[in-house]
């Protein structure tokens, strides 16, 4: 039984302020660390695709699925955010190891050559961030401190 | 206007000098703290650091050529909305990490206060711009910047430092005070990007749960309750327009993860939400008042023959924490008060209570509904304690014939309808999840409707339980109990009366309700 | 009659805490896990 009341003076003036602040609405960008790549600036897809994240979607056992390529691609282009951190654990299960000095992954290729508590030397498979590509590289020290 | 001449060419200069090493080194931490260094030497080249004054205006200073970029981006119409923004960031970003720096790293290790005085310095600058700001600019005013620079800010004290992990209370804190500061009533431009600010999930995060002990708790009501209290106005008059509308989704979201992740806080201040939420907000309420503790399992309310009364919870009252005994005013009309529930007189108190409730003669705001909904609290827990007292439970008998119904009759039959409707709406704020406060107004609001005097009171009883059950989910355990009671025990008759029948859809609405319920 | 409150894109009977994903009262749907801050190593940040 309480119906309308009509709106006071201030809160007229409070409309008119709150209308004019919708047409300059933050965006998810506002408040997104500046970076070169993938602002959370959501593209409307078409209705047909899944629009709804996988139920598993942020835990490493789904990252684990990832093609390898997929992993380093949001390693890579997706720093500092808890997607590179999935991703990095996902590369660790499948025994890539970042180079902190390279700051690379890479992968034994082979039994080391020679293997000591310090370092272990033989063919490797890294990843080529700039060509964006694995490729091999014999004889290669693998220093641990530099291991992550 | 009294700052040392030169002031602010020197802050300019040393602002875009900080901007270009912050963008160029991108916060590698390594050259960072190398070039904090060089640069805090270089303030006090220029003296910046000398007196606590001149620190204050350089951030004044600071804080208004970053304002000043952000309107002059927005000037160009030939730079696309994404470069202004990111020419926009790179000052502010960079104003951010400077100020960041100076608190980690101000004052002695053990001595927090400087740290924090520094940072409630910042803040209140940068508050004071931006409604100064607001002021001037008025419809023109742009969010943006502000926006930008308390997010970044807090994120950025919230990063992973040993540090200032052991000062978050009082950094968290410090800027909940800002955002109280700076609420929707105070700054309504800057509505959106406060609701964005204030509902964050590390903010979630940082206030209600890692600040130990719950202190962060009080801040956060206050926060909703400034929140609710802006809206009120406009919720009041249903008809939303896009602007309140979008306002009040973002406020349903924010309550729902409220609901979902921290009910204890929703059930500890429900009250205080309840005094400012607007009576016809029925589903934004209902959300606050469907909060129960995660520990508990509530007994299905369809359980035939549920016995209420047995139920352990049902003894034990819930935490309140909203000081609703002194929203009873003035002080003589509480001794009045406490007098008649203690030995019935005045006698004249029930006749004069209208009196004290209404407050104009405007339809509509004629009462008081802060003043009701603490009154009937109040009147309500002293009747629990004296019925415990004497080691009872309360029961439909055992609360009659009391000082305390007596109020509550005098109130369902001496009030008009608006009057009674905000009188039913206190009570039925209390019908929650099982406690001692449920149990109580569960049997008063059904014998208000067995010894009602008018069909009238009993229609509007049932009004106001149908209103609430019949919008969307959720619904209130107590409300459910309730109305369930209400149609299934004949003593109540509620089948009988003519208002049950008076439109096929409403018999219909009351025969699906009670099909569900039996 | 209120809003079906199951359609603001958010997970309500998530076993999870929906607030450390929680996008924002104008998004309507959860973080990605690109979109949430992590403090990852130093030697992470490449770019």
């Amino acid at each position: 039984p309480l119906g309308p009341t009509p709106l006071q003076k201030e809160h007229q003036l409070q409309f008119q302020m709150m209308e004019a602040a919708y047409y300059h609405l933050p965006q998810p960008i506002d408040t997104e660390k500046l970076q070169t790549y993938f602002h959370r600036s959501p593209v409307q897809t078409p209705a047909h695709y899944p629009q709804a994240q996988l139920p598993i979607y942020d835990t490493v056992e789904f990252y684990q699925r990832l093609s390898t390529e997929t992993l380093f691609f949001v390693f890579y282009y997706m720093e500092g955010s808890k997607a590179q951190y999935l991703a990095a654990k996902a590369l660790k299960k499948q025994s890539w190891r970042f180079h902190t000095k390279y700051m690379m992954w890479f992968q034994r290729h082979e039994e080391p050559k020679i293997i000591n508590d310090d370092y272990e030397q033989g063919t490797y498979i890294y990843f080529d961030y700039e060509k964006w590509s694995q490729r091999k590289k014999e004889g290669f020290t693998f220093e641990y401190k530099y291991l992550e | 206007t009294d700052d040392p001449p030169g002031l602010q060419e020197k802050t300019e200069f040393l602002l875009k000098d900080w901007v270009a090493l912050y963008t160029q080194q991108n916060q590698l931490t390594t050259r960072d703290a190398r070039n904090f260094g060089a640069f805090v030497q270089k303030m006090n080249t220029y003296g910046i650091l000398k007196t606590d004054d001149l620190i204050t205006r350089f951030f004044r200073q600071a804080t208004q050529i970053c304002t000043d970029v952000v309107y002059r981006m927005f000037a160009d119409p030939s730079l696309p909305i994404n470069q202004a923004k990111n020419k926009i960031f790179q000052w502010i970003d960079a104003f951010v990490h400077l100020i960041a720096m100076l608190v980690r790293h101000s004052g002695e290790a053990g001595n927090p206060t400087t740290k924090i005085n520094l940072l409630n310095k910042v803040l209140g600058i940068v508050l004071g711009t931006l409604l100064k700001d607001h002021e001037l600019r008025g419809v023109g005013f742009q969010q943006v910047g502000y926006h930008r620079f308390f997010m970044m800010l807090f994120m950025e004290l919230c990063s992973a430092d040993s540090t200032l992990e052991s000062l978050m209370h009082s950094i968290v804190s410090a800027f909940a005070y800002t955002y109280h500061l700076l609420n929707p009533s105070v700054a309504p431009g800057f509505c959106f990007a406060w609701l964005e600010l204030i509902s964050h999930r590390v903010f979630l995060g940082r206030i209600l749960v890692q600040i130990p002990g719950q202190k962060g708790w009080p801040l956060y009501a206050q926060l909703l309750q400034d929140l609710f209290k802006y809206l009120a106005p406009f919720l009041r008059n249903t008809e939303l327009g896009k602007p309140v509308g979008l306002l009040y989704k973002g406020t349903l979201r924010v309550l729902l993860v409220l609901l979902h992740d921290f009910p204890e806080f929703l059930c500890d201040y429900h009250f205080g939400f309840c005094d400012t939420i607007p009576p016809n907000c029925v589903q934004m309420r209902n959300i606050i008042l469907s909060a129960f503790p995660r520990n508990m399992r509530l007994p299905d309310p369809f359980t035939p023959n549920l016995k209420v009364d047995m139920l352990s919870d049902s003894s034990n009252a819930p935490k309140v924490c909203s000081s609703y005994i002194m929203n009873i005013q003035p002080p003589n009309f509480k001794k009045d008060l406490d007098s008649y529930l203690k030995a019935r007189a005045p006698v004249t108190f029930l006749s004069e209570l209208r009196g004290h409730l209404q407050v104009t003669t405007e339809p509509g705001t004629r009462y008081n509904m802060t003043l009701m909904n603490a009154l009937v609290m109040y009147v309500g827990t002293q009747a629990i304690a004296l019925i415990r007292n004497k080691n009872f439970v309360p029961n439909t008998s055992n609360i009659a014939h009391s000082a305390h119904m007596d109020i509550f009759q005098n109130l369902a039959v001496d009030l008009d309808t608006e009057g009674r409707y905000l009188f039913l709406n206190a009570i039925a704020n209390q019908l929650r999840y099982p406690n001692s406060h449920t149990h109580y107004f569960s049997c008063a609001v059904l014998h208000l409707f067995a010894e009602a005097n008018s069909e009238a009171i009993q229609e509007q009883i049932t009004r106001v339980l149908l209103e609430r059950l019949i919008v969307n989910r959720p619904h209130p355990w107590g409300l459910l109990i309730t109305f369930i009671e209400l149609i299934k025990n004949p003593i109540y008759k509620f089948w009988e009366h003519d208002f049950v029948h008076c439109a096929p859809e409403i018999t219909k609405l009351f025969e699906s309700v009670a099909r569900s319920c039996l | 009659l209120g809003t079906d409150l199951t359609g603001l894109g958010l997970n309500l009977n998530s076993q999870e805490s929906l607030h450390p994903t929680f996008a924002g009262p104008f998004v309507e749907q959860p973080c990605r896990a690109q979109d949430v801050e992590y403090s990852v190593p130093p030697e992470y940040l490449i770019n």
